[in-house]
């Protein structure tokens, strides 16, 4: 729904990982990753 | 000149064993001279180019490979016994003179390569002794070959560990590069996670005070 | 059984080649078969563990270094011959009998290793075809040990191409490993940079408007 996209929009940036809640290693790589499905 | 002994047992006397040295040039097809013993007696003879290429005419067969089945015959150790036959007859008042003939076998057939006439050698101490000395250089060249492959063999083998070293710790930087670098950018990106969130709390107590501020 | 075939140069016949097989059980030590021959006589004798000792003991050499001593005189091909010499006399009315003995060189000094006599072989045929047959039996030896060698340098060789290919890729996809994350990085990391300038710039619009709405 549009506010889900905007919530999304909020707290991801457009390669998926949150703006506020830290990262670890799985969870960057698994970013990293998708970025590959982006290309 | 090339040199080589090789084993033969005739037909018409299989429980001999002869000894056959061929000596040519470069070519086994510019003719080649025969020296056969049984270790006590020895005979020589030569087959000369034109021989060669009357046998090849005569067999309706390329010289080419004529002269390739002639090296089959005279210069491959360990073919087996059942495609080459050799033969001799010996001529004259006490063996002077013998027949040798050489020939292919093809299923039930066989066909003779060719033959010739060698005359006993007087005293054959000294052929015996070089053709003996032949073999012992054979032996040596061989050595020096196998010491020659063997050295190779330990330097690749040195090399093949070298490199397999080298391979394992290629893999093993790679996965410390791949670490190395996750842990880096999880401090940086967690830093700035961390700025986002006191900016938006920042944010949110400045726009709490401008909303009061207004009322 | 063991056997080897060398050549030997007798000082008081250094024009002429001889042949000696030595043929032995496992240890040397044991004693050994001596046939000598020159292409068409032949000799034979053999030399008895017990002699063996007595040699080392009359020498006042320990054993095992008394039979390495004669491992090189016989078995090795190739020694330079100025350490060992060889000789032979012949005795009886036609060299029946034939005194064959063998020393080592040290300097300007040579001492007697041993010596025997040896008896004359009446139809050496067979003994000197053996001996050739000896000599033919090693270079297959040889040439097969050549042809396992060979094909063990080449499984080397194909095992060190594949491991530098594999090394190579391994290079490769390390540098692109730390290429391709430091790209991603950079761009997951510059979101969250335009994310801080877009909060500084909201904190700050919202501070100004705070500050105007208390004015």
């Amino acid at each position: 729904s549009p506010e889900t996209k905007q919530h999304f929009a909020r707290e991801y940036d457009c390669y998926g990982d949150s703006y506020t809640a830290d990262v670890g290693v799985a969870q960057l790589k698994e970013v990293f990753s998708r970025m590959n499905d982006l290309e | 000149m090339e040199k080589k002994v090789r084993r033969i047992y005739p037909l018409s006397e299989p429980g001999t064993t002869y000894f056959l040295q061929i000596v040519w040039e470069k070519d086994l097809g510019t003719g080649f001279d025969v020296i056969l013993t049984d270790g006590q007696s020895a005979w020589s003879g030569r087959v000369p180019k034109e021989e060669i290429s009357r046998e090849a005419a005569d067999m309706e067969m390329e010289q080419k490979k004529y002269v390739e089945e002639l090296r089959k015959v005279f210069l491959t150790e360990g073919i087996p016994s059942n495609i080459y036959n050799f033969d001799i007859s010996k001529e004259g008042t006490n063996g002077d003179c013998l027949h040798f003939s050489y020939e292919k076998k093809l299923r039930d057939l066989s066909f003779r390569l060719g033959s010739l006439k060698l005359q006993r050698i007087p005293s054959p101490t000294e052929v015996i002794s070089k053709l003996i000395s032949c073999c012992l250089d054979f032996i040596v060249g061989l050595h020096a070959k196998n010491e020659h492959l063997q050295r190779e063999n330990e330097i690749l083998l040195n090399d093949l560990n070298e490199v397999q070293d080298q391979l394992q710790k290629c893999v093993e930087a790679k996965e410390e590069l791949e670490t190395e670098l996750y842990k880096k950018f999880i401090l940086v990106l967690n830093e700035k996670k961390a700025k986002i969130r006191n900016l938006q709390k920042c944010l949110k107590e400045a726009e709490e005070t401008a909303v009061k501020a207004t009322q």
